[in-house]
């Protein structure tokens, strides 16, 4: 199956 | 100081019925450039990132960067009080904890205004890097919004690819399955009527239709949507906000475990 991922795992903090 | 005078003020009614229903809160940013937004919604799914650019304004005075926080289903409540041909000025102070909509008819006969509080919100900005796409399909957004609304009717997710024969999307339920291909199509009547299809390399990601038929929201403020798509990264879904900026919506993909 698949897993939803988040924004978080691309894009970090400024 | 912070007054920024808008005349096509149904664009900001717009804008806020398609950021409402994903996000609750959020700090717009005001600065020279323009009058923005970063959010994301409560699960961390979906990112929306709101641009209008200081010269879109008739009038635009913004003395320093100023944060208001402010809940976007009661800012709307507030917006939905003006009218569509309405001119809407939005006015605080430096050290202000409230927000002054002022609506004004466009024969100046009725003038309204609505003050908010504002809020304090923790939220953080993330940064968003700048991607080659393997492939970008622009397309009517009433088209893009009828098709995310139908495969809803039968799956929770939709399977996007691109490929030599168009954008193809897919979904699978419990009571069937259903492909919809959009072929590259540049000779229409009008230009907001054309599908066009750029593509680097072939392209398949899985995503949520919750968010994408949440995304639609925004169809009003624009003939035609753009998405973004490349592997293993988040799809772009773009509004433009006539000639003064733009909705971008992210959404991260669902991942092969």
């Amino acid at each position: 199956g698949s897993k939803q991922s988040t924004i978080t795992r691309f894009f970090s903090k400024v | 100081m912070l007054e920024l005078r808008l005349v096509q003020g149904g664009l900001l009614k717009k804008v806020l019925d398609s950021l409402k229903d994903l996000v609750n809160d959020a700090n717009f940013d005001c600065s020279a450039t323009g009058f923005s937004l970063q959010a994301m919604d409560s699960s961390h799914v979906a990112l929306v990132a709101l641009l209008l650019r200081s010269e879109g304004f008739e009038h635009y005075r913004c003395d320093r960067n100023l944060s208001l926080g402010m809940n976007l289903s009661n800012m709307a409540k507030m917006l939905k009080c003006a009218g569509n041909d309405d001119i809407v000025t939005i006015k605080a102070d430096d050290a202000a904890d409230s927000v002054t909509f002022m609506f004004e008819s466009p024969n100046q006969d009725k003038i309204a205004d609505f003050d908010m509080k504002l809020m304090d919100i923790d939220s953080e900005h993330l940064g968003i890097p700048e991607a080659e796409f393997q492939a970008i399909v622009r397309m009517p957004s009433a088209e893009f919004a009828r098709i995310c609304k139908d495969l809803s009717t039968i799956g929770d997710t939709v399977v996007i690819s691109v490929t030599k024969e168009g954008v193809k999307f897919s979904t699978r339920g419990d009571i069937g399955t259903a492909n919809i291909v959009c072929r590259h199509n540049t000779s229409v009547d009008k230009p907001e009527e054309a599908t066009i299809i750029e593509m680097e390399e072939t392209v398949s990601l899985t995503f949520a239709l919750r968010y994408m038929n949440s995304f639609t929201k925004a169809t009003p403020l624009a003939n035609q949507v753009t998405i973004s798509l490349s592997s293993d990264l988040p799809v772009v879904v773009e509004y433009k906000v006539a000639e003064m900026g733009h909705i971008r919506f992210y959404l991260a993909p669902k991942i092969e475990e």
